[in-house]
């Protein structure tokens, strides 16, 4: 400091504050039971401290989510702010596990909470990082499917950020597809 | 109004601060 005299540390504030959630499969459990939110935080400090003190996304068993999304929004589709709207998904390849996997889950919370898309934030709920023995997937969601805008802005975003591949699409799915879905494809509303 | 927002770079100089 200019006058020689100590200055306490000053957090960086975020824009939003943003709740962990962790999701481990117990059977004896319901879906509810099993999603857990862990903490809540709105500095940067806050995240770094938390993001040091838990496992790694590609350390998590199998069946295991991490959801990273605002405070007040659930990390389900039927949640007011999550029904209306839906995701952009991210596949990866089993053999991208851990490196990849990090890397990327890392990028999207820095975006979610470095305020990374613009003029359409707003339209951003949080996203969701599934551990799965078929491959893993991380999810960006959105409030509302019908802003195409928002929606293919936010998509832009994703892709650059991540440095995935412009040749390699990626696809937005709408929640109520997903729910509704009879096999194991559900459509893409964008790509 | 005004937002709050963190470059990347920024974000990540900040990773291991006190």
């Amino acid at each position: 400091s200019v006058s020689g005299v100590p200055q306490p540390y000053i957090k960086h504030p975020l824009q939003n504050m943003w709740t962990l959630w962790y999701y481990e499969n117990d059977r004896n459990k319901n879906w509810e039971e099993n999603q857990r939110e862990v903490t809540s935080f709105d500095t940067v400090e806050d995240f770094w401290s938390l993001f040091h003190h838990i496992k790694q996304a590609s350390e998590l068993k199998q069946g295991c989510d991490y959801s990273l999304f605002k405070k007040g929004i659930l990390p389900m589709w039927e949640d007011d702010a999550n029904k209306r709207g839906g995701r952009w998904l991210i596949n990866l390849e089993k053999k991208h596990r851990g490196h990849d996997l990090n890397n990327y889950w890392l990028e999207v919370l820095l975006c979610l909470i470095g305020e990374a898309f613009d003029d359409y934030h707003e339209d951003v709920c949080g996203a969701v990082v599934n551990i799965r023995a078929k491959g893993d997937k991380i999810g960006i969601w959105t409030s509302d499917a019908l802003k195409s805008q928002s929606v293919v802005e936010i998509g832009r975003k994703i892709k650059t950020r991540l440095n995935i591949n412009p040749n390699m699409p990626i696809g937005y799915q709408i929640h109520k597809d997903t729910m509704a879905k009879s096999g194991s494809v559900t459509k893409n509303t964008y790509t | 109004g005004t937002r709050i927002v963190y470059e990347r770079a920024f974000l990540l100089q900040l990773r291991n601060s006190p």
